[in-house]
């Protein structure tokens, strides 16, 4: 709309510090935005390895990086995602901008030694982020 | 003064709970985990080091337990997809205590032994739907090829004694025919029918008595002399749990697909399944237990 036009050449549109070109290459290729991240980390790490016999190792992934100003399909927010970064930018910058948080969890197994001394095989719930959304 | 009246309003919440242990704040309110998971994870978010040491399994049934792992799970820890069956929880009981009746070396081939199983880690959300009790051998070299095994079965209830405290043990006959193969140094009898009851009316303290009479088959090698049962040790108990709270994960499995019949009871006897209505897309990515075949 002509008001988003307007506002936008009134604002500084690319940093001074930016020629055009740079700031389309940040534009098509963004860096730093939500994303999955890897962190793997072995049970004996956290001193759970004497009770989690399996797996050793363990990644369960999480989000990190700044959510864009119009969350697209990509992340599949929801209009309020929005409605809260326009909250944050033109009104009240008490109210956070739109937080990167993972969307989807896949399960993981466990295998256990319990305090009695019996094992047991168990299958957990959303130990795995799998993919990142903005909220 | 508002300052002060306010500091003295906590100082007087923190003196109401002057016990409370640092982790225990962080417990949900009903204390309801039946998973078990999230207890030693409270503890370690409150940076409480060292927990009281746990006993060590047989190491026997560590590598059962290990085994059915990599048959159920991934490198990365996640599970088949391509399982059929309904369970996501199984645990492995070694007996407490054990009394033989006869000696092993029987010429007769007979063995008779009572076990007591503490099974206080199955938790009430879970729900048994198939219970093994499963014998290994020492030494498979010296089986015969096959046999033929008669015996009965009692299951009951135990009190702090080891006694049978309610009624009369329920009796199962059986007669099985078990082929010894190289890979398999195990043989497994199904329990189910008398262990489901106990564990559904929460008994947790289980004494079996199994009397077993096996006759050789096909000897692998000639050999003098009777069968011997000596490369018995003791049965460990396995139970195959549908773990109902909402920590653990329920693979939806449609209700509409083709089964064996080895699968069918656990079906019928309403075992979790994709609730009616529910699309393969809510269920996940895992969802279908038979993969799709390529036309």
């Amino acid at each position: 709309g002509q008001g988003t036009v307007g506002s936008k050449v009134q604002g500084p549109l690319v940093p001074a510090s930016l020629n055009l070109s740079e700031y389309f290459k940040q534009f098509l290729f963004p860096q730093n935005e939500c994303e999955l991240h890897d962190f793997r980390l072995s049970f004996s790490q956290l001193k759970w390895d004497n009770w989690i016999v399996a797996p050793h190792r363990y990644n369960p992934r999480f989000c990190k990086g700044e959510c864009p100003r119009a969350v697209g399909h990509r992340y599949g927010s929801p209009v309020h995602t929005m409605v809260q970064n326009v909250i944050h930018e033109k009104l009240d910058s008490s109210v956070p901008r739109p937080a990167c948080v993972p969307a989807n969890y896949s399960p993981l197994s466990v295998l256990t030694i319990e305090p009695d001394g019996s094992i047991a095989y168990k299958e957990y719930e959303d130990m795995i982020a799998t993919k990142c959304t903005c909220r | 003064s508002q300052g002060s009246q306010g500091e003295a309003e906590i100082t007087g919440s923190v003196e109401l709970e002057p016990e409370a242990e640092p982790w225990s704040l962080l417990q949900p309110f009903d204390s309801r985990d039946p998973s078990g998971l999230l207890p030693p994870l409270f503890k370690v978010l409150s940076d409480e080091r060292d927990g009281p040491p746990r006993l060590q399994p047989d190491s026997r049934a560590l590598r059962y337990m290990k085994r059915l792992y990599k048959a159920y799970a991934t490198k990365e820890g996640i599970p088949k997809s391509t399982r059929s069956h309904l369970y996501n929880t199984v645990r492995l009981f070694t007996p407490g205590a054990q009394h033989k009746q006869t000696p092993e070396n029987q010429v007769t081939g007979i063995l008779s032994v009572e076990l007591l199983f503490h099974l206080d880690s199955v938790t009430a959300p879970e729900h048994l739907l198939k219970s093994v009790l499963r014998y290994t051998f020492n030494d498979w070299a010296s089986l015969p090829a096959a046999a033929h095994c008669t015996g009965s079965l009692e299951v009951g209830e135990a009190g702090s004694s080891g006694k049978t405290t309610t009624g009369a043990p329920d009796a199962f006959p059986f007669s099985s025919r078990f082929e010894f193969r190289k890979k398999r140094q195990w043989i497994e009898m199904d329990v189910t029918p008398l262990l489901q009851p106990l564990v559904a009316s929460n008994k947790r303290n289980i004494r079996m008595s199994v009397t077993v009479v096996c006759e050789e088959g096909r000897p692998r090698r000639p050999r003098a002399g009777p069968f011997n049962t000596s490369p018995l040790v003791p049965p460990s108990l396995l139970l195959f749990l549908n773990d109902t709270s909402a920590q653990a994960y329920h693979r939806c499995v449609s209700l509409h697909s083709q089964s064996s019949p080895a699968q069918r009871p656990e079906r019928e006897r309403g075992l979790a399944a994709c609730p009616m209505g529910t699309e393969a897309a809510e269920c996940g990515p895992t969802a279908h237990p038979h993969p799709r075949h390529r036309r």
